[in-house]
């Protein structure tokens, strides 16, 4: 089901471009 | 005849946009310790690919894809962002200053500000329509996702009709920082619990400094 409902920036903030913590992974 | 040659690793390593931590400790969250242990985690990034001690765009995205030809629009944008001197390169005190936005004890308004110069895409001082679209579909195409073209349209102006409080179409600061006390979840990458432990993640570094003192 598509998530119509939810915000843009709620799915853009999904990004693993956004996702830093993958810097700290060795 | 006496030559006093220091043999301290903080000399060794020092690389070219090399900061005191002392001086990035005093105006980021962090306390000298985790300066320390950042610049452990500097040095590793930023001699995956080139060894020239400087973060390229390609050392950036190896870190956060195991890949350095993904592209990716967001990882674009931190890039950029973090490069404040926009020369191309994240230099040590640069890479501090940036990630302290991210610590957990960094100020809210920090995260909310940041958040807004990452989406305003051209910045222009404002979040358009146009640039929220380009953002879902390049989420949509990171994640082998596929929405129709009215589906993302309606996503987009539904959140414009939320956030959009003045109507003119953009979405200012002060739209945004609403919109986000409205919506807190939606700045939660913009803390990283991580960063309290840092030291704990890398040691050797204040180890060895230590051990050599």
């Amino acid at each position: 089901v598509a998530p119509v409902t939810m915000n843009a920036f709620e799915l853009i903030s999904k990004s693993q471009g956004l996702n830093l913590s993958s810097l700290f992974e060795k | 005849m006496g030559c006093v040659c220091s043999t301290s690793s903080s000399e060794k390593v020092k690389t070219p946009g090399y900061e005191d931590p002392t001086i990035l400790a005093s105006e980021t969250p962090f306390t000298v310790s985790e300066v320390d242990a950042l610049y452990e985690l500097y040095l590793k990034l930023s001699n995956s690919i080139i060894e020239d001690g400087l973060i390229h765009k390609e050392e950036f995205q190896l870190a956060l894809f195991r890949n350095k030809n993904e592209k990716n629009l967001f990882a674009d944008r931190i890039f950029d962002l973090f490069d404040v001197k926009r020369n191309g390169v994240i230099e040590f005190g640069e890479f501090v200053r940036s990630l302290g936005v991210f610590h957990p004890n960094a100020a809210l308004e920090d995260k909310i500000a940041f958040a807004f110069r990452l989406y305003d895409l051209r910045q222009t001082g404002y979040i358009e329509k146009q640039e929220l679209k380009e953002m879902v579909l390049a989420l949509l195409h990171e994640s082998d996702l596929y929405l129709s073209d009215e589906m993302i349209e309606s996503i987009v102006d539904k959140t414009f009709e939320d956030a959009d409080t003045k109507e003119d179409g953009r979405i200012d600061e002060d739209e945004w920082k609403a919109f986000v006390s409205q919506h807190p979840s939606l700045i939660k990458n913009m803390t990283l619990p991580y960063l309290k432990d840092i030291t704990l993640a890398f040691p050797s570094f204040i180890a060895r400094t230590e051990v050599e003192d």
